[in-house]
């Protein structure tokens, strides 16, 4: 899954999100990739969340609307990925799930669970894009 | 902290493809929702790690569907398909949910028939990589899967889908992928 969210020079945002889901499925299954507020959400004010990861739990928590209400609450982007995370790992421990969130302001930050994740981002006047790696809660 | 344009993506290594490929929109004035469409739309060409695009993930009968999401910050406004049948391009038609519908959700053959109606081609998502996988797979007792007290007296059972058109040969090189674990 590919989840991303861009900001342009004017500030506006947006986020999108595409996957084939899961190998193996059920026919029919639908993921939590095209679900808004699991796959991705975003809100100028605010910001934005992408996310990939088990779907079909994930669905059930929409951890980026999570992870963007806690900034409207005042997180940083790294503390709001990180509840909206952990709020999935108490309920279902072997959760993996990877979050980057971005503030308004291109502050941004990002939690996993269960799995070594990555994420890229560019930027400004950046040449080549940044991979970050994020080490499992 | 970062300046702007700004692009944040998950993963890296391949999926690199979507931050460059919104960074690049961004830099030539398109909107944030274009830039990210754009991104998107990268990695369902290149298939970034096989998670996105089409010839991935097999569901039980060898089928490759597809879901996308694209949201805009400005206005909240959101478009999105589940379960696209047949139809590459899923952000451009989640786009299309967008733009030409009060709607947020198409699923199915019905998004297809939209995306059809919108203009998009119709094509065998499968490829020879994704029906070797789904082969395999059923070689292997339809293991792991995701029935809840499935027997594997019952995987001979699943019949793989076929295409109810003749299915386009593909011109494009095959990536050969080591699939992860299945998520998404």
């Amino acid at each position: 899954t590919v989840s991303v969210i861009t900001i342009s020079e004017r500030g506006q945002m947006a986020a999108a999100t595409s996957t084939n889901g899961a190998a193996h499925k059920v026919p029919g299954r639908v993921g939590d990739g095209p679900i808004v507020g699991s796959g991705s959400y975003v809100d100028g004010e605010v910001g934005g969340c992408g996310a990939t990861g088990d779907g079909d739990l994930m669905m059930r928590f929409l951890p980026c609307y999570q992870a963007v209400e806690n900034m409207r609450r005042g997180m940083s982007p790294s503390i709001a990925a990180e509840d909206a995370v952990r709020r999935m790992l108490r309920r279902f421990p072997l959760i993996q799930a990877g979050l980057v969130v971005v503030d308004k302001n291109g502050n941004f930050g990002a939690a996993a669970s269960n799995w070594v994740f990555t994420y890229s981002w560019r930027s400004g006047s950046m040449s080549n894009p940044e991979v970050v790696t994020v080490q499992p809660i | 902290c970062a300046t702007l344009p700004f692009v944040i993506n998950t993963w890296g290594g391949p999926f690199t493809v979507t931050t460059d490929a919104a960074f690049v929109a961004l830099k030539s004035s398109a909107t944030a929702l274009d830039a990210a469409e754009a991104g998107a739309s990268a990695c369902e060409v290149s298939q970034c790690d096989g998670t996105v695009g089409y010839g991935g993930s097999p569901d039980e009968r060898c089928e490759t569907t597809l879901d996308a999401l694209i949201m805009d910050g400005t206005t909240m406004n959101a478009g999105a398909v589940a379960g696209l049948r047949r139809v590459k391009n899923a952000i451009g038609v989640a786009r299309r949910v967008l733009e030409d519908t009060q709607h947020t959700l198409l699923v199915g053959d019905h998004a297809t028939a939209f995306a059809l109606e919108k203009g998009f081609l119709e094509v065998d998502l499968a490829t020879d990589e994704s029906r070797s996988i789904c082969y395999a797979w059923k070689e292997n007792n339809c293991q792991p899967n995701f029935r809840v007290g499935f027997g594997s007296e019952s995987c001979p059972s699943i019949e793989s889908y076929t295409p109810d058109f003749p299915p386009i040969k593909h011109n494009t090189p095959i990536i050969t992928h080591s699939f992860p674990q299945s998520h998404d």
